[in-house]
Formats: structure tokens, sequence, C-alpha cells
């Protein structure tokens, strides 16, 4: 019996780490599809405009974000070489970085949110490895992808 | 139930492995993906890895809000004070200057 | 004090990080006790 406590408790602890590796695989994922459905949209509207936007309405990957009221005033200290900053904000704040920002553009398809479109979940496989399209079907199905995926195997 | 648990066990332990080679495969793939050398930090050509400050607006209402912008190099550290005695965020970088501006509001 | 210190360019768990400093930063605790000390609001500072 007591073999058999530990096992469940071994079992138990298992469970969980794979959960946790689940959540990873995922966030893995998402940052993939939103970045190449990110290159793509770009690479689409250059040839359009024939040409990229003007190089001071352009932010390259990666940056970070911190968005706050209008209101707020911000005290900023810099170093003189530029490798030191200090904000004082007289009000709150968010940071984002830019995964997070692609996330809310859309460049997931809102497969975070287990919303995604067929005609996007197709784009969305098209953006993985052939070995991975089946944790995207999973992680635009309803059920937790992760037990499906364990049962087949 | 002894024997099941064991079973279950096995299986519990190929699936984390194989989770784990997944992520070793993707986190591998997002790397190349994104420090391309067409994608360098500070490309010396501009390629197509980059947000509009309308995108930016998309995603923060600009009537509202203020955007700060920080391109920052590998390794930067970001440290945040307590938020019961101030309002603070400091950026260190080691590795280059540090690029900090606003996104325009229109 | 910092509570939170962040690599940028880690490959990983940055995401949550930001999330967490967020929840820090937004939660109230941060006006209720400097109102409850009576302390004064931060100085006026220059706009960046």
């Amino acid at each position: 019996a007591q073999e058999c406590q530990n096992l469940e408790t071994e079992k138990q602890k298992r469970i969980e780490r794979i959960k946790e590796k689940r959540a990873q695989l995922q966030e893995l994922l998402l940052q993939q599809i939103a970045f190449k459905n990110l290159v793509q949209r770009n690479q689409q509207n250059e040839q359009q405009n024939q040409g990229p936007p003007a190089l001071n309405s352009t932010i390259q990957l990666p940056f970070l974000i911190v968005n706050t009221s209008n209101r707020t005033v911000i005290d900023c200290s810099i170093s003189s070489d530029k490798f030191e900053y200090l904000f004082n904000f007289d009000n709150t704040f968010e940071i984002h970085d830019d995964s997070e920002v692609l996330k809310r553009m859309g460049m997931s398809f809102g497969l975070e949110a287990g919303k995604c479109s067929a005609d996007d979940l197709r784009t969305a496989k098209s953006l993985v490895p052939k070995a991975l399209e089946g944790y995207i079907t999973d992680m635009s199905a309803e059920f937790p992808w992760i037990n499906q995926r364990l049962l087949s195997s | 139930r002894h024997r099941l648990l064991e079973k279950e066990l096995r299986e519990l332990q190929a699936a984390e492995r194989q989770l784990d080679d997944l992520i070793q495969m993707c986190t591998v793939q997002l790397r190349l993906l994104t420090e391309d050398p067409a994608n360098q930090q500070y490309p010396l050509v501009p390629t197509a890895a980059y947000v509009t400050c309308q995108d930016l607006r998309s995603v923060v209402d600009p009537s509202e809000q203020m955007v700060m912008v920080i391109k920052a190099p590998p390794e930067t550290q970001l440290q945040v004070s307590d938020p019961t005695e101030a309002f603070q965020v400091s950026v260190r970088s080691t590795q280059g200057p540090i690029d900090v501006f606003l996104c325009p509001e229109d | 004090r910092s509570r939170i210190l962040v690599s940028i360019g880690e490959s990983f768990g940055a995401s949550e990080k930001f999330q967490r400093i967020n929840q820090l930063v937004c939660s109230s605790e941060g006006q209720l006790k400097r109102s409850a000390e009576g302390g004064a609001a931060p100085k006026p500072l220059k706009r960046l």
C-alpha cells in the first residue's frame, strides 16, 4: 500500500510537470506563429506599397513597450553612454514584450484564447513544422490538448 | 493497482520526454528565426520583422495611453522597484546603448 | 528595493514576469499605502 501511495504521489507530480511543459510548448508555438505571420504580413504590405514603410515609423523586433496614462508624468534619467535609464512614474504603468504585442495584434490568430477560425487554423498549421501540426489543432480544440495527444500516443 | 500505476508512470514519463524534446526543438527554431542574421538586432538593412507605430496604436488606446518603446540589446536588465514605494523602472545594458522613444500619437 | 528583475531577450518566461509586474504595479496597494501614510504624492516631475 505504501509503494502504491508513493507511485500515486509521483504520478501527480509528473502530471503537474506535464501541464507546465504543455503551457511552455504552447507559448513557444504561439510566438513562432505570430512572428512568421507578422513577417508575411509585412512582406505582403511591402509588395502592395512597392517598398517598406518609412524607417522612423517601424520598430524592429525585439522590443518592449511601457504604456501609461496620457496624464502620467515621467521623470527620466539617462546615462551619458545610454547604457542606463531610470524612469520615475507618478502613475501606474504596464510593461509588455513584443510577443504580447503581436498576440494583441491578432498575429497568433486567437489560438491563445482557443478561438480560431478554420481558415486561420489552416494558416497557423502551415507556419509550424509538420511534426507539431497536431498540437496546433489540439490548441484550438475545446478539451485539453495534451490529454488527447497523450491518449493518441 | 501497483502494476497499473507503474504502467501509467511509464506512459507519463514518455510523454514528458516527448514534451522536453519538442520544447527544445521549438526554442532552437524560435531563436534561429528571431536571431536570423537578417533579423539581427539593429539590422544593417531593416527586415520584415517589425511592427509599425500604427500597430502599436491599435493595441493601446492612443486617446488615453501613451506608449514608450524600449529597444535594448540582449541580456539587458530591467528592474522594477517595489510599487508600494515608487513606480520606478531602471534599465541597464552591458552590450550596447539602449534606445527609448515615445510612439507618436498620430 | 527592486521587486522584480527581468533579463530582456531571455528566450522564455519574460512575458509571465511582465504580467506579474503589471499586476503588482496596478494593484491598489501602492496608492493605498502612500495615501495611508499621508505621504506626499510623487513630486511633480517633468514630462519625458
